[in-house]
């Protein structure tokens, strides 16, 4: 059971995988008290730990230093969130690295703009639209047999790929757009209501009216 | 300010995965 | 040991990642024969096995299949490679994430244009030196007292790390860019000469002349 501090700013998806593997694996993460994002993680002290500054940062309560969200997540984990067998391990592997190189751009290039967070450009934002249907497609044929994504029970693959369509779930993916993904419908909703979920992210509301960019 | 504004994301990444494909497509005929 | 057969085309960096993995472990992993990317992984037949129709993908000899290099490699990987603690396999991942996140994205953004496969901008190119200078910095600090990036012999995380400092060792990384990273210069040229390396990405040639783009 692994024990340390969490820097982090809130509500940031990347923190909530390792919170949430904590949650399962009964290990001790307590989040930094007083961390201020753009400030805390520009001092000589968080640079020294954690030369490139970037949140979340993990340091484990024996002094280690540790970046990289999916890396602080495995490190929190127990077994049965990292996968048994070496073949499901790395499976476990290939969904993490599926939710961050093709659900994640698409999801910030379509909520971004919406969020008043970045530009809005109609080909990106369309561009983006046909990747997240792409990502969801390959989910929702993985998931018509599969109640998790790797063997029977909850793993990291769980975990990191639903707090990577958080935000795509919450902003865009309103009823009509999601109505063709029922399997991932069917999983997204039964992890999210995980009390392991639910005690880091609160009560999750699917979206209801797909959010749009306003100039 | 929202701290996903100072959030390095890599938003053209479907560009370059995009050119990549291509360029190996095209040495591959 | 894991065998199986990878799908690829040549010269792909992320292929190479398993394959120096599968040297080490001493795997049988084959490269799938009359693989032609761009109409190979189009037909129904591949795309049943690999739904979203990306290379690398392996089908390991009992008829699974796994995407994503860092998943692949590790499936045929050993644990020497993996880490042995569960401390040094996050350490692993941490050092495979930072390749994807850190280092990818600005190697794409500097060496592409000069290759002709992308548009060029000084913007880009520019912040892209940028990135590549803080990654480099990173990884210097790191290696000042260590051989390898996780524990005392060569893991995925070297493997991962130098594959994707191929492209910028080979193309960018003049002598002069790359004096301030004696470190990182020493890890890399250290790991790319290993038998396993050279049985896969043969003789290395650093960089003599910075590529630029040519209109």
């Amino acid at each position: 059971m692994a024990s340390g501090t969490l820097y982090t700013y809130p509500e940031n998806f990347r923190a909530y995988k390792a919170l949430i593997a904590a949650q399962y694996a009964g290990g001790n993460v307590k989040i930094a008290p007083g961390f201020v994002f753009g400030e805390t993680n520009k001092t000589d002290a968080f640079l020294k730990k954690f030369p490139l500054g970037k949140v979340p940062a993990f340091e484990t309560e024996d002094g280690q230093y540790l970046t990289e969200s999916n890396a602080i997540a495995y490190y929190v984990a127990n077994s049965q969130l990292r996968g048994q067998s070496d073949l499901e391990k790395s499976q476990v592997l290939q969904w993490l690295g599926f939710a961050d190189s093709e659900i994640l751009p698409a999801s910030y290039a379509w909520v971004f703009p919406c969020l008043g967070i970045m530009q809005y450009s109609k080909q990106s934002t369309e561009r983006a639209k046909e990747d997240v249907k792409a990502s969801l497609q390959a989910l929702n044929i993985h998931l018509l047999p599969r109640t998790y994504l790797v063997g029977e029970r909850i793993t990291l693959a769980d975990i990191g790929v639903a707090c990577t369509l958080l935000q795509l779930y919450q902003y865009v993916l309103d009823a009509d757009f999601r109505k063709p993904y029922q399997n991932v419908n069917r999983w997204f909703t039964t992890v999210v209501n995980q009390p392991e979920f639910k005690a880091v992210i609160g009560e999750f509301k699917l979206c209801e009216k797909m959010a749009e960019f306003d100039p | 300010t929202s701290p996903l504004v100072h959030e390095k994301i890599w938003f053209e990444k479907g560009k370059y995965d995009e050119a990549e494909r291509q360029y190996y497509q095209n040495l591959a005929k």
